[in-house]
Parts: structure tokens; C-alpha cells; sequence
């Protein structure tokens, strides 16, 4: 048959290349062979071919013995795809096509063989091509693709490097936990690859940052999903703790990555997950020196690093859609009328099932909140650099009134949801950081609440203590208003009524 | 809550969690250093 | 939405409380053994640790991993030291008489990455019988490469079977020489 004619010529590959080097004529001589004698004329022999050799490697490393060696077949094959990928002409179809088809085919031989309800299914082979993929492409693309002698190859290649990238992630968001739960170690291990995530957070001008997200999204989503209180399972514990190291990886690597995403991390990172929110908000620039949050002496509004902007990946407008036009005509003129309509702009029209600390079921929606709250602090700290801080820290600031209305006029949980926002940006030194200090600190003090100053301190204070309680690391700016807040002569923690209604807090008042 | 089809699968996946072997270079044939020889029995014989 | 929500991740070890929340999650662990298994910090420095990833679990990463790197043509072909005949071959030690001369311009540790890295071969020979003439013996129990500090005289046992004195070894797990004190029987060196 057609596919057993496939199959011996992919064993004659193999072999060969246990015998020569894969740098040697004789390589090229076969792959040229394999060109010229039409067994990758048409696209569709191409495919059957691939497809036929890819089955061949899985059955091969299911056969084998577990002690000796079992990727022989996939590496041969990795090894293939790539000089396919170097040696042919492109005349027919693009490169771009060549590599859309081979992880097509991946993807079909794989959804099989993952469907099958045999309990056959091993994910360690489709893992390891797709390694050995990663790893030749890292080869090749070395020092600008400097291998690779001839120079109209050489620059095609380098121009296809982004896309590259892109399109395998892509075809990872396909394989991704939700779709194939059998693949989701093997998954993870793939997004975190040395030879992919490093790489990928490095690419000019952010190239690879969307597809990345979208990926580190998936996962947060699948854990967000199957994190339910009283009952993780093994697995899903096995999941978080790979997730949070691989997230200490890239705050080590390129925390800008985390800094200038948090914004779309907060919007998915499951709500119970504080250690985590507080390894993302936590990053710091790389070569930036950060003062002591804790020193009697520190004055944040002195500090030069609280006059610049922090960068923002994702402009967070786009998310506003039919709210943005009242938000920008409040922040110009303020109105009640305006803040009517944004208001009601946030109720949900269903639940949403949240699981939350103290919650399950939120009504309002928490997405539009956190894009409302950080397009203000985005644009307050834009005024600060145009005119003056004066414009910005002030109390009688449109910036400060919306977030102060939203607060006054909001159910408890919308309260709670836009002081949980305001939280987040408490961050490295930053004119965000220093801004919402100014904000919460007047906030807390403020005699405008009217019966509602007690309910307000509260919530400050939980989502505050909440992001303390647990393990480090904290965020600066989140110290800092802690640390003034205890030190300052003006509130008396230990006298306010509901910390004294809960010993547990009053106690670790107390000792703080 | 996880279907029971997906906690099995789940489950296998991380019996078959690939570890940091299979995340190496691949292993293709290269040209030897040196031609095999017989050396002394103390020397170490894994590289 | 109030502090008394934060109560069940104050009382970890409340029985009822506890089992609401999975506190590896909510209140998290100590990330110290964590940060280290990454390699943050390393000899008290910031390094890049995505580009040595092994796996996301401390538990799957017990094997160092290859990371990307580049070897510019100009290491590869050099002439009349490495090569034995034309450009195009790498090179190779075939010849326990013959290739003698061409180990003899190696530093000492590429002498002894040789010697570990091929075993049962020429090379490992080959290197075996340099480094005995560079005055270094190698330890058969330790399988470790020992050299005489210069510094120190070694005092000869009575029987005259071993030594007390100061050595330099080569430790290939730490890859680098290290001085020791070491009490040395002779029939263990070779």
C-alpha cells in the first residue's frame, strides 16, 4: 500500500541517520531524492507522507523498550521536517504553508490518537517532536540564521523567525488542557520550553506577547475552572505549582512581561489564587533599585521614580466599548447623569460564578471595573506629565471623583470590586503606585462617605490584609500604604469598631 | 466539576509528565572523538 | 466582602475552616526552596533562568538540559593542532602512538573533560598518560585526578604504604581543582 511504500522510505531516513552525521552530502542527496522522485511532488503525498512517518514514530516509541532508547524514529523525523524546511525551493506554496501543514497533520494524527478510547494515548512522543522542532529551529536561527550559506535563504528564514513563533503557538492554543486533557503536562512543559518561552518573550517590538498571553490565559482559565473550594483535585495541585514557578521564571527573566500585562493576568487569574496575584504585581523593572516600603523616612512623592508612567501592553479602552464615551466626558465634566449611566453600564445581566474569598457569585461585571479603574489611573497619570501634580492629586480631580463616586454611590460589591482594582496598582515606584497611595489613603480618611466610612475602611482594609496575610512576596506600593497606614497618628486601627468585631485581625494588628 | 473521562486523562498525562530527558537535544548520530579502546577497569566507563 | 472573609486563611489549622480553601493557593507557601530549585539567585546574582529551564517541576528536573549554543566556524576548524586530514572531517583520536603529540597542547581541563566524557576509548587514553606526565595520579576508588601541593611536603607513613599531605584535586562535579588534606595509600593511585 501507499502507506507502507511511506513507511519504508521514512525507515530508510532513520537508518541513514544513524550511520552519517546530519550535516553530511549524503542528507541532502536523500532529501533531494525525496523531492525529485515525487513522494513529495503534490501536497497531498506530502501529507500522507508526514502523516504516515509521524504514526510510524508513535507506534515505534510505544513499542519500544521503556529502558533503551524510544524517540529514535521522532527525532529522525524532527530532523526531516526541518531540512525539508531548509533544502526545498517554495515554489509551490510558501514557507509559511509548509509549516501550517506539518503541524496540521501533527494535529490530526494527534486528535486521534488522543480520542482513542483505548487508554492508549501517550503524550511523551508528540511532546518530544515537538521539542526536537523547537530545538532545530533554535539551531538554525542562531547568530541570524548565520548558518545557513546562502543568503536569499538566510534572509527569508530571518524574516520568517517571528511567525515562526507565532504559528507554534497557535497550534498550541489548539492542543491546549481544555481540548486535550491527556496532553496538558506535556502542554505545559511546552509553553515554559527553553527553547520557545525565553525566545518568545524576546522578539522585536513584543512580537510574540499576544500569542503568549493567549497561552498563559488558557491556563488560567483551565485552572480557574477546575479550582473549586473544598475539593482540588491531586492534578490540578500539580498544575498551580508548575504554573506559579514557571511565573517566578519570567518576573526573574522579563518582568516588563508580567508589568506590562498584569492588566489582562488580573482579569483571568483565578480570585483565590493571592499568592500568585502577588508574584505578578510584584515585579520590578530589571536594574531598577527600590526603596525600603518599610523606612520611616521614605517619601514616595519625592521619589523620581513616581514621576514616570509604567508601560501598558494592552491599552485597557478597548475593553470600555459603550462606556468609554461617558467615562472621558465624566473625566472632562463630571455628572451625576454620567456617572448613572456608567454605573449601570457595570451591572451584569447574569451571575457570574466567581469563586471568590468570602464569595462565589458576583453581579457586577468585574472586567469593565478593572478596565474603568485603570483607564482613570492611565489617564491621571498622563495629566500628571502634561500639567502638573497638583492637577492629579487633588481631591477635587475628576480622576479622583469618578473613582470616589463609583465607591459612594456602588453596592457593597461593586465597593469592593473597584477598591479590589485600586489595590492591584499598588505596585512597584511608579506614578500609578504613587497615585493610588494618594487616592486610598484619602479615601480611608475622608468624612465624604457619609454613613458609609465604616463600610468603605473595611473593604480597604480586607482586600489590603488579604494580599499581606499570605506568603511573600508583596508588592511595594502595597507595603507602603500598609506600613502608613499602621503608623499614621491620624487612624487609629485598633480603634475602629469592625476590626475590634474580629479578634483574628485585631491580634495580627496588634502584633504588626 | 471534571468529567470522569477528562480526570483519567488528566491523571495519565501526569503519570507521563515528560521530565527534563525528554525536553534534550535530540540524540542523532555523530561523528566519534575517538575509537573505542580498551582502558583501564577503574576508569570511569558512563560519560 | 468584609474581614471577617479572611478569617478560614488566619485559622490554616481550624478543622471546619480549612477546608474551604486550598491554602497552597490562597495563602501559598514559602518560595524559597522554590527560587532556589530555579536557580534565583545563583552565587548570590541575578541570571536568566528560562534559557536553562529544565520543566516547570522541581520533580522532573533532575537532568541539566542543553541550552542554545553557537560555535563559530573558527573553533571548528583549526588547522594542524585538531584536524587530522583534511578541513571538512572533525577531528578524531584514533592513534594511541600517533596522537600523542596533539593532547599534549591541551590545558589540563580540557584534558580532563576528555577523560570523562569518552570513556573506553583513545581519547580517555590518551589523556590518562598526559596528565600522568603533567605529575597529576588519578585515584581509583574516588575516580578523581590528585596532584602534589607544591607548597607542602607530605610526611610518609611508617609502613611506608601512604602519605599524609596537601593535594590538589580536580572535582569534576564542581569542575574545578581544589586543595585538600588527605591521608593517600599508594596502591589506590595509579
Amino acid at each position: 500500500t501507499k502507506t507502507e511504500k511511506y513507511h519504508l522510505v521514512f525507515t530508510e531516513w532513520v537508518k541513514l541517520l544513524q550511520r552519517v552525521d546530519s550535516d553530511d552530502k549524503i542528507i541532502f542527496v536523500f532529501i533531494r531524492q525525496l523531492i525529485e522522485k515525487g513522494v513529495l511532488a503534490q501536497s497531498d503525498s506530502f501529507v500522507e507522507f508526514i502523516k504516515a512517518s509521524l504514526e510510524l514514530s508513535v507506534l515505534t516509541f510505544k513499542e519500544s523498550d521503556p529502558t533503551g532508547e524510544v524517540f529514535t524514529a521522532i527525532d529522525a523525523l524532527g530532523k526531516l521536517l526541518m531540512k525539508l524546511f531548509v533544502y526545498q525551493d517554495f515554489n509551490k506554496y510558501s514557507r509559511s504553508e509548509y509549516m501550517n501543514i506539518i503541524f496540521s497533520v501533527f494535529l490530526l494524527v494527534f486528535a486521534k490518537d488522543h480520542e482513542n478510547g483505548e487508554g492508549s494515548f501517550n503524550e511523551r512522543p508528540y511532546f518530544k517532536l515537538l521539542s526536537n522542532i523547537l530545538y532545530e529551529w533554535s539551531i538554525l536561527r542562531n547568530h541570524n540564521f548565520i548558518k545557513v550559506s546562502d543568503s536569499q535563504t538566510r534572509k527569508e528564514l530571518a524574516n520568517y523567525d517571528v511567525d515562526f513563533y507565532n504559528t507554534f503557538a497557535s497550534y498550541l492554543h489548539s492542543l491546549q488542557p481544555f481540548a486535550f486533557p491527556g496532553f496538558s503536562f506535556a502542554w505545559i512543559s511546552l509553553i515554559s520550553h527553553r527553547m520557545f518561552l525565553p525566545i518568545v518573550l524576546r522578539l522585536p517590538q513584543h512580537g510574540g506577547w499576544e500569542k503568549l498571553m493567549l497561552l498563559i490565559i488558557d491556563l488560567f482559565k483551565f485552572l480557574d475552572q477546575y479550582t473549586i473550594k473544598g475539593n482540588i483535585s491531586d492534578a490540578i495541585s500539580v498544575v498551580y505549582k508548575g504554573t506559579i514557578r514557571i511565573i517566578l521564571g519570567i518576573s526573574n527573566d522579563v518582568p516588563d512581561f508580567l508589568i506590562e500585562n498584569h492588566y489582562e493576568l488580573m482579569n483571568n487569574l483565578p480570585a483565590t489564587y493571592i499568592q500568585l496575584k502577588n508574584v505578578i504585581l510584584s515585579a520590578i523593572p530589571l536594574k531598577m533599585l527600590v526603596p525600603s516600603p518599610y523606612g520611616v523616612e521614605l517619601d514616595v512623592d519625592a521619589l523620581e521614580s513616581c514621576e514616570e508612567p509604567p508601560m501598558v501592553f494592552y491599552d485597557p479602552v478597548a475593553d470600555i466599548a459603550s462606556l468609554k464615551k461617558p467615562v472621558d466626558n465624566y473625566l472632562r465634566i463630571p455628572s451625576n447623569s454620567l456617572l448613572k449611566t456608567i454605573m449601570n453600564g457595570l451591572l451584569r445581566e447574569d451571575y457570574e460564578l466567581k469563586s471568590g474569598i468570602g464569595y462565589d457569585t458576583l453581579t457586577v461585571n468585574s472586567k469593565l471595573v478593572r478596565a474603568i479603574v485603570l483607564h482613570v489611573v492611565i489617564e491621571a497619570g498622563l495629566e500628571n506629565g502634561r500639567t502638573s501634580s497638583n492637577a492629579v492629586f487633588n481631591t477635587k480631580s475628576s480622576y479622583y471623583q469618578l473613582l470616589f463616586d463609583l465607591v459612594h454611590e456602588g453596592s457593597i460589591e461593586l465597593k469592593f470590586q473597584v477598591i479590589q482594582v485600586m489595590i492591584e496598582q499598588l505596585r512597584y515606584p511608579n506614578i500609578h503606585t504613587r497615585w493610588m497611595i494618594f487616592v486610598l489613603k484619602n479615601m480611608f480618611t475622608s468624612e465624604g462617605w457619609s454613613d458609609e466610612k465604616s463600610t468603605v475602611q473595611e473593604i480597604i482594609l480586607r482586600s489590603i490584609i488579604e494580599r499581606i496575610l499570605v506568603n511573600k512576596p508583596h508588592p511595594w506600593g502595597l507595603s507602603v500604604i500598609f506600613t502608613q497606614l499602621l503608623r499614621s497618628d491620624k487612624v487609629k486601627l485598633l480603634e475602629l469598631d469592625f476590626i475590634k468585631r474580629v479578634p483574628e485581625i485585631e491580634n495580627i494588628i496588634k502584633q504588626l | 466539576e471534571m468529567p470522569n473521562k477528562m480526570v483519567s486523562q488528566l491523571e495519565s498525562s501526569l503519570l507521563n509528565c515528560p521530565d527534563s530527558l525528554d525536553a534534550d537535544s535530540p540524540y542523532l548520530y555523530q561523528i566519534p572523538l575517538s575509537l573505542p579502546h580498551p582502558t583501564s577497569i577503574f576508569f570511569p566507563n558512563e560519560p | 466582602f468584609g474581614l471577617e472573609a479572611l478569617v478560614p486563611l488566619i485559622k490554616p489549622d481550624d478543622k471546619e475552616l480549612s477546608k474551604i480553601y486550598d491554602h497552597s493557593m490562597t495563602l501559598g507557601a514559602d518560595l524559597t526552596s522554590m527560587l532556589h530549585s530555579l536557580g534565583i539567585p545563583r552565587d548570590s546574582k541575578r541570571h536568566r533562568v528560562l534559557d536553562t529551564f529544565q520543566s516547570p517541576w522541581a520533580e522532573t528536573s533532575r537532568s541539566e538540559v542543553e541550552p542554545t549554543f553557537f560555535i563559530p566556524d573558527s573553533f571548528t576548524h583549526i588547522p594542524d593542532v585538531l584536524q587530522s586530514n583534511t578541513k571538512d572531517t572533525p577531528p578524531s583520536f584514533d592513534s594511541v602512538q600517533k596522537d600523542q603529540q596533539r593532547v599534549a597542547l591541551f590545558q589540563d581541563e580540557t584534558l580532563f573533560y576528555l577523560f570523562y566524557k569518552h570513556p573506553g576509548t583513545v581519547i580517555q587514553e590518551l589523556t590518562y598518560l598526559e596528565l600522568r606526565k603533567r605529575n597529576w595520579r588519578y585515584h581509583k576508588t574516588l575516580k578523581a585526578w590528585l596532584t602534589k601541593d607544591p607548597m607542602m611536603e607530605p610526611v610518609v607513613s611508617n609502613d611506608g604504604l601512604s602519605e599524609r599531605g596537601s593535594y590538589v584535586f580536580f572535582d569534576p562535579q564542581r569542575w574545578e581543582k581544589c586543595q585538600r588534606e588527605f591521608l593517600l595509600f599508594y596502591n589506590a593511585i595509579m
